[in-house]
């Protein structure tokens, strides 16, 4: 389909080769290319320069570019691959690629690890899971004494601290996500399936036409 | 059946929801 070729794919130039992104990911190039789109409409929302600020990633979850959430910061700064507080179109969608339903679960198990591992400690540690789950009540505004709370984790660690150390490591975690695979529900979009289809715009708008009026 | 801070997470985290980035279309 000339429309969706890569030779006319001129706008992303300054950003990371769609063949090279192809490879490296579950997309093909024509998806790499309907997701410039998504990415151009958020990179542009407020800072407009080509780059998702964590505000913009907000705005883009929310609607709301100040709502503070522990998971989706958590998520940004795993996007943020080179660690310089923006998202680039390369770590886009790199890190989009977990989330693609083709994916390995192998790999989508290991990115729920590292942003469950708050402190990167290399373990998903009590405190840790304490912190989640108190963020994850005041978020949906309800309210559970503590011993509630305690007892959530508590439950949650005998079944997922097989050996009683008062951490869960990335086994331990590996064998507890693989036992529960309604855990790793938000890991799939199944958006990105049809990347193409639901960013149609990019088929609309892109070639020639802006490149040369 | 056992409440699992896990599946409450994953189950009521807007911020671990990714699917808002593509509905705003």
């Amino acid at each position: 389909m000339g429309c969706v070729s890569s030779k006319q794919f001129k706008r992303a130039a300054e950003h990371e080769d769609p063949a090279i992104l192809a490879k490296e990911t579950t997309f093909s190039v024509s998806e790499v290319e309907a997701l410039y789109e998504l990415f151009k409409k958020i990179s542009h929302s407020i800072f407009k320069d080509g780059l998702i600020h964590k505000e913009e990633f907000q705005l883009a979850l929310f609607r709301n570019s100040n709502k503070k959430n522990l998971f989706a910061d958590r998520i940004f700064d795993l996007f943020d691959l080179k660690h310089n507080g923006v998202v680039d179109f390369g770590e886009f969608v790199r890190s989009l690629n977990i989330f693609h339903p083709e994916t390995p679960l192998a790999e989508k198990i290991s990115f729920a690890f590292r942003l469950y591992d708050l402190r990167g400690t290399g373990y998903i540690e009590r405190e840790e899971l304490y912190e989640m789950v108190l963020a994850i009540l005041n978020e949906s505004d309800l309210f559970l004494s503590d011993d509630a709370v305690e007892q959530i984790v508590d439950q949650t660690f005998k079944q997922a601290d097989l050996n009683g150390d008062g951490k869960i490591d990335p086994d331990e975690w590996k064998a507890f996500a693989s036992k529960n695979p309604a855990l790793l529900k938000n890991m799939t979009l199944p958006y990105l399936k049809d990347i193409t289809m639901a960013f149609p715009s990019f088929v609309l708008n892109s070639g020639v036409d802006e490149e040369e009026l | 059946r056992t409440c699992n801070a896990f599946q409450l997470i994953s189950s009521m985290s807007s911020g671990f929801d990714l699917s808002g980035m593509f509905e705003s279309e």
